[in-house]
C-alpha cells in the first residue's frame, strides 16, 4: 500500500502515542487522565494566565489590557552548557522550529544563578557566532558587571539590542559565553549541581504585522 | 549524533511529534501543544560502541577501530539516548486547578552507542 515515507505506519503511530500518554502520566504521577466537569474554552484560560503575568502595575499607559494580550508573548528558553575553558562557559539555546513566524523581540533577560566564590567577580556576556570560540566565531560583547559576594543567588542580566538580529535570522539556535577574568569552575558547578540551577532566558516577543502593500495604478 | 535516514541503519535518533489533539489530550493539557517523542533505534557495530555521540574526529575513530580489533564480541552494545531535556508542562489537574511543572529527560536529544 503506498504511504508517505516520511510519516509512521498506523500501527507504529498508535505504539508511540501510546509510549507518549503512559510516559506523560507516569511523570505527572497520574493514573488516568484528569477529566474536567466543566471545559474551560482555551482562550479564556490563555488571556487569565496572560494577565496574571503581566499584573495591573505593567501595562503601559494608553494601551489597554486586551490590546496588550494580543501584543506579544514570552519565550522561555533553558540553556545546555558547557566549560570551553576554566574562565569561559558557553550556553547554548535552542528555539523551537515551531516558532517559525516572524516575530519582533521586545526585551531579552538572561537569568543566571551564581555563588560569587571570592571577594567580587567580573563577569562579561558574549553573543557567539555559530560553533563559539571554538571554531574562531566573532563574538559580540553584551554587557559586563561586577558582582559581590552579597549579590550570590539568581541575578538577571538585560540582553538587548544585540540578539534582535539573532531572531530576524533563520538559526534557530543562539549560543551566548560567559566570560570572567577569574575561574568560572565554581560558577558551572553551581549550574550542573542541580536542574533547579539551570539558567534560562526569557525573551518578550511580538508577532510582526504582515507588511501593507500599495498598489499604485 | 546522528538523525535517522534512509542511507544508513547505524544508531541515530528519529523524530516523532504526538499532538495533543490528535489523542484528545489538548483539553487538559494548555501548553504545550505537542510532545516531541523522539527515540533511538539502529545498530552499533562495535568500532562505534563506547562512544556517545558517535566518532567525533579522526583521533576517536582511530582509536576506535584498534578497540574494536582488539576485543572480542563480549557483549552487546545498545543505541541510546546519550542527551536529554526536560519538558515544561501547563495543565489541568483533575481539581481543575492550573499547575505548572518541569518535567526533566523527556526530550531524547542526541542518541549514540552504550
Amino acid at each position: 500500500e503506498p504511504r508517505c515515507p516520511s510519516c509512521p505506519a498506523g500501527s507504529e503511530r498508535r505504539l508511540l502515542e501510546e509510549v507518549a500518554k503512559k510516559q506523560l502520566l507516569e511523570k505527572l504521577r497520574l493514573r488516568d487522565r484528569p477529566r474536567l466537569a466543566h471545559a474551560v474554552p482555551r482562550a479564556a484560560v490563555a488571556r487569565a494566565l496572560r494577565r496574571l503575568q503581566a499584573g495591573g502595575a505593567h501595562r503601559s499607559a494608553g494601551v489597554s489590557g486586551e490590546e496588550e494580550e494580543e501584543q506579544g508573548y514570552e519565550i522561555i528558553s533553558f540553556a545546555e552548557t558547557d566549560l570551553t575553558s576554566p574562565s569561559t562557559l558557553g550556553l547554548q539555546f535552542q528555539f523551537s522550529q515551531a516558532q517559525d513566524q516572524d516575530i519582533r523581540i521586545l526585551q531579552a533577560q538572561l537569568w543566571l544563578y551564581l555563588r560569587v566564590p571570592r571577594a567580587s567577580l567580573t563577569l562579561r556576556i558574549f553573543l557567539a557566532a555559530e560553533g563559539g570560540a571554538e571554531a574562531g566565531g566573532n563574538r559580540t560583547l553584551l554587557g559586563e558587571r561586577r558582582l559581590s559576594t552579597a549579590g550570590s543567588g539568581w541575578r538577571s542580566f538585560p540582553l538587548l539590542p544585540a540578539p534582535r538580529s539573532f531572531f530576524g535570522g533563520q538559526s534557530r539556535s543562539l549560543r551566548l559565553e560567559l566570560e570572567s577574568r577569574g575561574d568560572l569552575r565554581d560558577v558551572t558547578a553551581q549550574v550542573n549541581a542541580s536542574r533547579s540551577h539551570q539558567p534560562f532566558l526569557v525573551a518578550k516577543v511580538k508577532v510582526k504585522e504582515p507588511e501593507h502593500h500599495v498598489a499604485k495604478r | 549524533s546522528l538523525r535517522c535516514s534512509h542511507n544508513s541503519n547505524l544508531c541515530c535518533r528519529k523524530d516523532y511529534y504526538v499532538d495533543f489533539r490528535d489523542i484528545g489530550w489538548n483539553d487538559w493539557i494548555i501548553k504545550p501543544e505537542g510532545y516531541q517523542i523522539n527515540y533511538c533505534v539502529g545498530q552499533c557495530p562495535l568500532h562505534v560502541a563506547g562512544s556517545p555521540g558517535m566518532a567525533s574526529s579522526f583521533h576517536t575513530a582511530v582509536f576506535n577501530l584498534v578497540k574494536a580489533n582488539n576485543v572480542q564480541a563480549s557483549g552487546h552494545s545498545c543505541c541510546v539516548p546519550t542527551r536529554r531535556r526536560p519538558l515544561s508542562i501547563l495543565y489541568f489537574d483533575r481539581n481543575s486547578n492550573i499547575v505548572k511543572t518541569d518535567i526533566p529527560d523527556m526530550i531524547v536529544d542526541a542518541c549514540g552507542c552504550s
